[in-house]
């Protein structure tokens, strides 16, 4: 399984629809401060299924829609998908034989959020359940931020204990 | 159970024990259980940078824990190796040596992982295969742009 | 007194007032009161980079955060000004434009004050007008040394 | 008031006489990581008075004095001195009229802990009211690091607002 493209609209400061192309193993992403980079990383997080306000660091899950800029309105709705090259069928169950996968969140004010497996509307149990086994997940070890470097630092040896708990 | 967490803390130890002298180019570090209990057992941290002596994380330097913070997460990452592993600036308190080991356990680790890492560091950025650069220049929307390594670093040196 | 916090609260928003744009090359902050009364009022920051809106601290980046926290620290420096200051790595997480202008800042506050500051930051080192490298050569063991900093720069470079 | 030096012995892992020249408004510290760069923090916020080991990085006050190395064994005191012109006579009281002032710390593993002014024994207390006006002490804000800032950022507005009141 491997990560093809990630996709944003109306993300946070992605308002305009925008595709990074995961086309190298090793991808560095630069820029000045403030203007996107960490918003990236709430988007794969959210749309592998974060509930937390907090771990996007916002008040509340509309937080993650554009609200907008001195230019532009906010707007009603943002997305993100994540689309998995599957051809080496490493991804079990039902979407074994799928050789894309697509995974993606779409989020309006009212308080709707919807996930879709490859165009399909489903619920956020069948993307954690798509994951098991596969080392992805909100709370994966596969998103390493300063907050989490910071934790294990300040960890007593107890709540190191956790960690690993929450990592078997 | 006992068993289990046993088996989850011995790998964890093991990945733990080979990450750390790569990233700090020498020394070594181990997890060490706190009590006999494996129900109720805390996990302790030592950790032995070159040339210096064996100490808990806390008495390192302030780059030191942070190196080995990551030894510790590349080591959890790969208990349950996901397609790819997203890092944002891990490297900002890491002097120029230990960055380029970072950088060269980034590569390693790309043989087998999609490895994705916001960086301001330039070191990190000429690692890259392929530098994604994030602009705002419309206020408060962000675009991506194609980075030419060469020509931002000239731009960027005075 | 009621009187004393007013007059010391307006004087550190004031210098915010002032910092804030020259570190972040325009934009404004400020501070604001939370309650009406002076003795139970809470003090909440609210900044607005360039081009961006006003928001509260906590809503902006993690470079903009610790820049916006630096400009309230000079403020309260200020307050009760030292023959020095000393800085640790404070430029960390700040992009090369941002530290540009902290070390404008740092450069226009030596005219008063002594300002010591440790960095790992290129540009920062090139600031300095007399820099002091520490080795630990011997294991374990501080030592200084002069450090000529483009023979350094020049080891640095790949 | 101006700085001249700092002088550590025996300070953490400055186990040999060491004299910074502080000859320029502008410094810039600079080596790898776990250098010491911190420990000369350390030394300034420890010599004016810091009487918390917590804000020394320690356990306990004993942890300031060099505990050895592979080449070296432990030493039993540390000492940290500042030296200050006082030229300019700012510094007021009863040393108005020095033109140099020396402010001097050591500590032993027996728990002894004396101040110095000029030479002269003397309790903490001439040492904090020494520096009434000046700006300076362990807690004033002219010591910034990560820690301060990370505080000033997740400061609620009533932590907020202590800092101020501290700062008054
Ligand atoms: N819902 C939203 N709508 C519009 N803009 C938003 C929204 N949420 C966050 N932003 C903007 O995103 C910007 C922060 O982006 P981000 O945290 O990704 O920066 P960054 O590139 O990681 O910077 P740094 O290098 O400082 O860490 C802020 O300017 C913030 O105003
Ligand atoms: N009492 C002591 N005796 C001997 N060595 C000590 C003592 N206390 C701390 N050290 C050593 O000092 C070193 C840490 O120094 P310091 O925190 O100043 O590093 P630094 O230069 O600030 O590094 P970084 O760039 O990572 O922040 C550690 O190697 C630690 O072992
Ligand atoms: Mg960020
Ligand atoms: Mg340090």
């Amino acid at each position: 399984m491997r990560l093809k493209t990630i996709k944003l609209a109306g993300f946070k400061s992605f308002v305009d629809p925008t595709t990074i192309p995961v086309s190298s193993n090793l991808i560095g992403i630069c820029g000045p401060n403030g203007c996107g980079k960490s918003n990236i990383i709430d988007a794969v997080r959210w749309v592998m299924g974060e509930s937390s306000a907090k771990n996007l660091r916002g008040d509340s899950m509309a937080d993650v829609i554009f609200n907008g800029s001195s230019a532009r309105k906010p707007i009603g709705q943002a997305s993100v998908e994540l689309l998995f090259d599957n051809s080496d069928g490493s991804v079990g169950g039902p979407y074994a034989s799928y050789a894309e996968i697509s995974i993606r969140r779409e989020a309006a004010r009212d308080g709707r959020s919807d996930y879709f497996l490859n165009k399909t509307r489903c619920r956020r149990k069948d993307i954690t359940d798509l994951f098991l086994g596969t080392g992805l997940g909100p709370r994966a070890y596969s998103i390493i931020e300063q907050d989490m470097v910071t934790r294990v630092i300040e960890a007593k040896p107890e709540e190191l204990r956790v960690f690993f708990e929450e990592a078997a | 159970s006992r068993a289990r967490f046993k088996e989850t803390f011995d790998r964890i130890n093991s990945g733990f024990q080979s990450f750390f002298p790569r990233l700090f180019g020498g020394g070594s570090a181990y997890l060490e259980l706190t009590e006999h209990d494996l129900l109720t057992t805390g996990v302790s941290v030592m950790a032995r940078p070159p040339g210096k002596r064996n100490s808990t994380i806390h008495l390192l330097s302030g780059g030191e824990k942070a190196l080995t913070a990551v030894a510790l997460l590349f080591s959890l990452f790969e208990l349950n190796p996901a397609p790819f592993c997203l890092l944002d600036e891990v490297d900002a308190p890491l002097d120029d040596a230990n960055v380029e080991r970072y950088c060269e356990t980034l590569t390693t680790l790309s043989d087998k992982t999609q490895m994705i890492y916001v960086t301001h560091n330039k070191i990190s950025m000429e690692t890259a295969k392929m530098l994604i650069g994030v602009t705002m220049t419309e206020p408060g929307v962000s675009r991506l742009v194609a980075v030419d390594l060469d020509e931002a670093l000239e731009m960027a040196a005075r």
